[in-house]
């Protein structure tokens, strides 16, 4: 059985707000190390990448290890019925039917319990093999930034194209009627702090499609950084760490023809 | 024109 405690439903919350888009039905891999999620969009172009770690938790208990098939719509829904300062806890037995999900406030006049089920569904899901990659780029800086980058240049082009060189980060978008472009220069400090890094070994172009980094960028609020980590002609890896895990998206590039 | 690689071209099925 799993019986996990979360102190705030609110992590819960973003977290399917940044997968629910991407993917409709995904396996909440549970076990004695934490609970993770892997899943692929329909297209096959991009993946995401939960993990929860036990200790997280405050309180976490899985006997086995326990696939739970969660349709994310339906969890969303269930989600939404909590408020985000809940403490929240998941509990499902070994047969995997039922996700039980238990929302606990303390308000000034009572104690309020709200009790939630939703059913569990059977997932036959590939999971991919994600070999270790030595990066040639990585680049970490404000999520908020990348939010706005992406954003802003998805208005323009369908497609981003993203060089790391000695003079920073670029990111272009050619579109019909008009292109821009967004430079990060190495050495960006602000009164003395660190707000991102460049690091690089060779240079990288890559072309992405925006949209897909438009949906990544909804875990920005789990995260205050997210680390772009880049290598020509491979996926880019788009991470978010925050105290209790994290997330990772993985997005296959656009390649010439 | 540029074409949209599948992830399934960089990562093997487990």
């Amino acid at each position: 059985m799993l019986e996990a405690k979360l102190s705030e439903a609110a992590l819960l919350k973003r977290l399917l707000d940044a997968v629910k888009e991407l993917v409709s039905d995904a396996n909440f891999e549970c076990n004695e190390e934490g609970i993770q999620l892997q899943a692929m969009d329909n297209s096959h172009v991009a993946l995401v990448s939960v993990k929860l770690y036990a200790s997280g938790f405050k309180r976490y208990r899985c006997d086995r290890p326990l696939p739970l098939g969660v349709n994310l719509g339906s969890l969303t829904k269930v989600l939404k019925c909590a408020k985000d300062d809940d403490i929240c806890t998941l509990k499902a037995g070994d047969d995997a039917d039922i996700l039980s999900l238990t929302y606990e406030a303390k308000s000034a006049y009572a104690d309020r319990i709200a009790e939630y089920e939703m059913k569990l569904m059977d997932i036959d899901a590939d999971q991919l093999g994600i070999p270790d990659t030595d990066y040639d780029a990585s680049v970490t800086m404000p999520s908020s930034e990348f939010l706005r980058i992406v954003r802003d240049l998805s208005l323009l082009g369908e497609s981003v194209r993203i060089e790391v060189s000695k003079e920073g980060i670029r990111f272009v978008s050619d579109g019909e009627a008009a292109n821009g472009n967004i430079l990060i220069k190495q050495n960006a400090e602000a009164s003395g702090k660190k707000k991102g890094s460049i690091e690089m070994n060779s240079a990288v172009t890559l072309t992405f499609s925006l949209k897909y980094l438009v949906n990544f960028s909804k875990s920005s609020s789990l995260s205050k950084k997210v680390q772009l980590m880049m290598s020509n002609d491979v996926p880019l890896l788009v991470s978010y760490a925050f105290n209790q895990g994290h997330i990772r998206y993985y997005l296959a590039p656009k390649i010439g023809d | 024109k540029m074409k949209q690689k599948s992830l399934m071209s960089f990562f093997g099925k487990k």
